[in-house]
């Protein structure tokens, strides 16, 4: 397919013919357009070094350069078209994969992500991360929720409130992430959803990228505060030194089959002008949050078929005055 | 008898900033999602008396927790069963219904009754990247359901062999804080499925 895309009537998305990566994503309902490229990188976890002993481990992360390698440089792909939803698989390595998809109705492109096992018989750690990269001119500025709900502006190198030696050029502007992250220059804003707290930064201008984190989002994740030393936040990492914070063990959850653990989660990715944004990550984060779910019975299915809050508070007080003991 | 307080202090306890964060040793990590796992069983069960009561079912209602890997032993086995989709949002949503099955060819109704139209996409024999002709974009509540065929990854993930090759799609929707009931019944067993092939290497 000289030109591989997906479309529905919010977006189309293209793919490189060569590579299989997205390449550009089209904002039909608004008639602009971004190049975004996305693919999955790995930071090989330091060990410590000459400048520092530390290593990388459960509390700290620490990569031992500031160039991630790249899981692959060409990408296979599978593309799926139906009426209900087109999508596009693609295979990066034995251990990562996607499917970018988009249904009728739906103004952001959905990516579900397959991240491990992580191999570690070279004897190298490593930190998963999936990388955005647009022409946007961000001037090193990048946005974070706070516990889901306010969000910060972030400058790379900088802290608002003293004067910052930085001392971790990657580590040092990395920042929990619990609901989105996005990059924005005066039009346009680029958003991801998270369905987890995962760890985010924008090492270069125009690009955002996040740590493939697991865990659930439960609890009260810390307030925004830099991962430079303490833990980054349950990222999908594996390690093979402790960090002498504590632990006393290496990250290394064998998983099941003793093979080591494998990850899959979503990212949902938004396009919007910068001013009306927050009109559609706002619900759209709480729908992550909060989703609906589904839950089955055998058989052809019970005589009430849809309540609404009214209903739902009609029959409670119907039961509970019929006698049910429910308070 | 259904209880939240299992799930309820499973979740208090795991506010300590080691759970929250995976900053703990492997054994503490895994006693976290044992109190968890228990506390989620004991309240499902208390979420489907309340749906039992309120939609006016004896039937056991099934939580398929594993439906991100494409596994559900009631969808893949039952001939016909029903989908309850629950919308805790204050406000109605349209949302995309994704059940692995066995059969290539299934029927879904819709909370009023009404028929909603059935389409089989299969793998075509074309070469490595599969592609339907493109389909018009519809409506998101009146597309109809579809059968895709499950991905290569997911197989793996769910051990290779078992599972169903096939999944339903269909749009469903529900009301604000409340919840829609979707009937779905498997017409025709179909040719056997040839799996997704990818491209060699």
């Amino acid at each position: 397919d000289p030109e591989p895309q997906i479309q529905n009537e919010h977006l189309r998305v293209l793919f490189d013919p060569i590579t299989g990566h997205l390449r550009e994503i089209q904002n039909l309902a608004k008639g602009f357009s971004l190049p975004v490229f996305q693919s999955f990188y790995w930071y090989n976890a330091s060990t410590g070094d000459a400048l520092c002993p530390q290593a990388s481990g459960a509390y700290i992360f620490r990569p031992n350069a500031s160039t991630p390698i790249p899981v692959a440089k060409r990408v296979a792909t599978r593309l799926l078209k139906t009426a209900l939803v087109q999508e596009l698989h693609q295979n990066f390595s034995a251990w990562c994969s996607q499917v970018l998809r988009l249904r009728p109705g739906q103004p952001y492109l959905e990516l579900e992500w397959t991240v491990g096992p992580i191999p570690v018989s070279d004897g190298l750690g490593k930190e998963v991360i999936s990388r955005f990269e647009t022409p946007l001119r961000t001037a090193g500025r990048f946005y974070t929720d706070s516990n889901g709900r306010q969000v910060l502006e972030r400058r790379r190198d900088y802290r608002p409130t003293w004067n910052l030696n930085q001392s971790e050029p990657v580590a040092g502007n990395y920042y929990p992430v619990n609901t989105r992250i996005f990059i924005r220059d005066q039009k346009v804003q680029l958003t991801v959803l998270t369905d987890r707290s995962q760890g985010g930064s924008s090492i270069l201008d125009g690009s955002l990228e996040l740590m493939v984190s697991w865990g659930q989002r439960g609890g009260t994740p810390r307030e925004g505060t830099p991962v430079t030393s303490p833990c980054p936040l349950q990222v999908h990492r594996r390690l093979l030194n402790d960090d002498n914070r504590g632990v006393a063990e290496p990250l290394d959850e064998p998983g099941d089959d003793g093979q080591g653990l494998v990850v899959r989660g979503r990212h949902l990715v938004l396009l919007d002008t910068a001013a009306t944004a927050a009109d559609q990550h706002r619900p759209q984060a709480q729908e992550m949050v909060t989703s609906p779910y589904v839950v089955l019975a055998p058989g052809p299915g019970p005589h009430l078929r849809q309540v609404s809050r009214e209903g739902l508070g009609g029959h409670l007080r119907q039961v509970s005055r019929e006698g049910s003991p429910g308070s | 008898p259904g209880d939240s307080s299992a799930l309820r202090e499973a979740v208090a306890v795991a506010q300590h900033h080691d759970a929250v964060s995976g900053t703990e040793r492997q054994h503490v990590a895994d006693d976290y999602a044992r109190q968890l796992a228990k506390g989620w069983d004991s309240c499902q069960v208390l979420v489907a008396n309340a749906l039992s009561l309120l939609g006016g079912t004896k039937e056991p209602l099934v939580f398929c927790n594993a439906l991100n890997i494409s596994v559900c032993p009631l969808s893949e086995t039952s001939a016909q069963f029903t989908v309850i989709l629950y919308n805790p949002l204050a406000w109605g949503v349209a949302w995309p219904v994704r059940l692995p099955v066995r059969g290539t060819s299934y029927a879904v109704t819709d909370p009023q009754g009404r028929p909603v139209a059935s389409q089989v996409s299969r793998d075509s024999p074309k070469p490595p990247v599969p592609t339907e002709p493109p389909c018009p974009p519809c409506e998101p509540l009146t597309c109809p359901p579809q059968v895709v065929p499950v991905s290569g990854v997911t197989r793996w993930l769910r051990g290779g062999a078992g599972g169903a090759p096939g999944e339903l799609l269909f749009q469903a929707w529900a009301p604000p804080l409340g919840f829609s009931t979707f009937g779905v019944k498997q017409l025709s067993l179909g040719a056997p499925w040839d799996p997704p092939r990818w491209p060699s290497g």
